[in-house]
């Protein structure tokens, strides 16, 4: 089963045209296996990006020497997916 | 559960439950509810669609498909709570009993089991099918990119590996093939929407081109109708637009061909997170989701109804 340990889910929220493009490279830099999960729309929209847990620190030293500012919407996703899972299993019970 | 009223309609469900829960709405509702299986998926699945009809033959129709990104768990959630409100207001809401008086409803709402499957057992966040890329150790492609409606064109990758693979042709993925042969072959659909999470918006199109579709205007005020009664119910904010104006640029999706074979009433949903969940939408916010997106699935489906061509 795939895992996510340490992967983090940041949201981006763009500026300008400037900062759109400057993200939508991150789009062609396979290497850093990000999992767009919003896409690249216009300016003021959100995007958001899961990130791999070897590329984090490049990706975030990346967007802070472009200036563009983000957040991290979710601090580690397979805790995340575990909650759900154990969340799952619990409503199944209760069914059963 | 052993019926549709003790199912759990706030629960996130594997995909056996969700088959058994269509067999069981099935057979609750024999005079109006039947299942269709329009193809089987890459890993032999079947494509189950619950038609819902009260007679007639062949009667103008409206198609409403979840789940075509596996990942996207609140919008199969929202699917079952579709069917069984359907069930339930049939003969008590007015607007709807008139709808299915007249018109036929097929919803299908795992459009891509083995994704499904897969985010249940093997990876959450899988988003394609499941059929191998001959040549490339990655798998699937993006169902919502193999349509032949600018097929290939901008908006869509040519690498398999990424999750917006166009795939090798159009139609290549059987859960795709499947749909757009039951739609030629129905050939009285009148409105096709086509349900996704999580930016929270109502897209018409194109995708594919900036040329406007010849009936914008129509699908703009409707869409804006739509989500204003989407957002009477809890406030959820949605944004309206085509496509191609609204996000981005993304050829080869299944409205761009369905509104391309004449459907005009041609729709993609992108439904919640008001937060900061994504595609881990808490199951709390299942049934309250599904609740206001019904609002505006009521308003295109009543249009449809009254306006028909």
């Amino acid at each position: 089963k795939e895992t996510f340990e340490g992967h983090q889910v940041l949201r981006i929220v763009p500026k300008d045209d400037v900062q759109l493009s400057l993200i939508k490279d991150l789009e062609d830099m396979i290497e850093f296996e990000l999992d767009f999960w919003r896409g690249v729309t216009d300016a003021v929209t959100p995007v958001d990006i899961r990130v791999p847990f070897h590329s984090l620190q490049t990706v975030k030293i990346y967007l802070e020497t472009q200036g563009i500012e983000y957040s991290t919407m979710i601090e580690d996703l397979q805790t995340m997916l575990d909650d759900e899972q154990e969340e799952m299993e619990s409503a199944a019970r209760v069914t059963q | 559960p052993r019926n549709t009223d003790s199912y759990d309609y706030g629960r996130y469900h594997p995909i056996n439950e969700i088959y058994d829960f269509q067999d069981m709405l099935v057979a609750e509702n024999p005079n109006m509810v039947s299942k269709i299986v329009i193809g089987q998926s890459y890993e032999g699945r079947p494509l189950n669609v619950l038609k819902f009809s009260t007679g007639g033959t062949n009667r103008p129709a409206i198609w409403i498909d979840t789940g075509i990104h596996s990942r996207e768990w609140v919008t199969q959630a929202s699917g079952q709570w579709f069917a069984k409100k359907i069930v339930t207001d049939y003969g008590r809401d007015p607007t709807l009993t008139a709808i299915l008086n007249k018109m036929d409803i097929f919803l299908e709402i795992v459009t891509n089991p083995d994704g499904y499957y897969y985010t249940h057992n093997n990876n959450r966040m899988w988003r394609k099918t499941r059929k191998p890329n001959p040549g490339s150790n990655c798998v699937g492609v993006d169902p919502n990119r193999n349509w032949d409606a600018g097929f290939g064109g901008p908006g869509a990758s040519g690498r398999p590996c990424s999750e917006t693979y166009h795939g090798p042709r159009a139609n290549s993925e059987s859960e795709v093939k499947s749909i757009v042969d039951f739609v030629k072959s129905h050939g009285n659909f009148k409105a096709f929407i086509s349900i996704h999470s999580y930016s929270q918006m109502l897209l018409y199109p194109y995708g594919y081109t900036r040329t406007p579709v010849k009936d914008q205007a129509e699908l703009h005020s409707l869409a804006k109708k739509a989500i204003t009664d989407l957002a009477s119910l809890y406030g959820t904010r949605y944004r309206y637009g085509s496509i191609i104006s609204t996000i981005y640029q993304a050829s080869g999706g299944t409205i761009d061909w369905t509104y391309n074979q004449g459907i005009k009433y041609s729709y993609t949903f992108e439904l919640r997170d008001t937060g900061r969940y994504g595609f881990i939408l808490p199951p709390s916010q299942i049934i309250p989701t599904a609740q206001e997106t019904w609002l505006a699935l009521m308003a295109i489906m009543d249009h449809t109804y009254k306006n028909p061509y």
